[in-house]
């Protein structure tokens, strides 16, 4: 027979603990606009 | 393990930077009409490794309109970006790139360029002119008047026109036409092109041949037309006047 077994909740990442000062890193797109926004 | 895959190129990375501005050039390079365009946002870049040292790339540009006319020799660096309240226009392109040791080339590319809503500019600047339609009764009466009034007065070479470039409408407070347009010279000078425009024939297809004017019509409340020409290169020297002279701008 087959049986499931309880699984912890996978870390969600936003909860793991970020160095002081941490700065995520810009999306890598869209890039910055150069001009202006129309 | 299987080495883990290069992390995916940013848009701001130099070289998506460098793909962009050879995309941009390209775009420029093969246009015939209107103005020249500035890279604004390189909004998307996929890479797809083709094998060593050599890579696709497609990107994803927002552009914007330059005032410089897709003839002129200015070159792109010193060609202003049209403000949002001279009724900017986009250009939204798809540009598919080859790299192959280190060496970028335009595969395709493919442009849509779009005025902005005049419901932004009206929020912004009400009292702004507007875009109008480059077959607007009023655009047409005003560039033909401007054309026939610049060639009345020149001494040099009869030009002809060659496409609108762009035209606004103003009613409030002054009702006036605003109108750009390229024009080219011809085998004529302005004297001869009196007797029989007709028989005027455009001259080769080159860069100093070319010019671009802009006119303004006031309508209301009085009348009044300016017309500017610029030349980008050599004009068609009157028989009296000395080669060296015609050299000069005839703005």
């Amino acid at each position: 027979s087959v049986t499931k077994r309880a699984v912890a909740d996978a870390a969600q990442h936003d909860k793991v603990p970020r160095p002081v000062g941490f700065v995520p890193p810009p999306p890598p797109c869209p890039g910055k606009i150069l001009h202006f926004d129309i | 393990v299987p080495a883990a895959p290069p992390a995916p190129l940013g848009c701001d990375d130099p070289e998506s930077v460098a793909a962009a501005e050879v995309a941009v050039n390209y775009i420029n390079g093969h246009s015939h009409h209107g103005y020249k365009f500035a890279l604004n946002i390189i909004k998307d870049i996929h890479v797809v490794h083709q094998g060593p040292n050599n890579d696709l790339i497609f990107l994803e540009l927002d552009l914007l309109e330059t005032r410089c006319p897709i003839l002129s020799p200015t070159p792109l660096e010193n060609c202003t970006v049209r403000s949002f309240a001279e009724h900017a226009v986009e250009g939204d392109c798809d540009v598919k790139l080859q790299k192959v040791d280190g060496t970028l080339s335009v595969l395709a590319s493919k442009c849509h360029s779009h005025a902005d809503s005049s419901e932004d500019i009206r929020k912004v600047c009400p009292g702004c002119a507007l875009l109008a339609s480059l077959n607007n009764t009023e655009v047409l009466e005003t560039v033909s008047a401007a054309l026939n009034d610049y060639n009345s007065k020149t001494t040099d070479s009869y030009l002809r026109l060659l496409e609108i470039g762009r035209a606004k409408i103003q009613y409030h407070p002054v009702h006036s036409v605003v109108t750009e347009f390229a024009v080219g010279a011809t085998n004529c000078s302005a004297e001869e092109a009196k007797a029989n425009a007709g028989a005027c024939q455009l001259l080769p297809e080159d860069q100093s041949n070319f010019g671009f004017c802009t006119a303004v019509m006031v309508k209301h409340p009085s009348q009044d037309l300016q017309v500017d020409c610029q030349l980008y290169g050599h004009q068609v020297p009157a028989p009296h006047t000395p080669l060296l002279s015609w050299r000069q701008d005839t703005s």
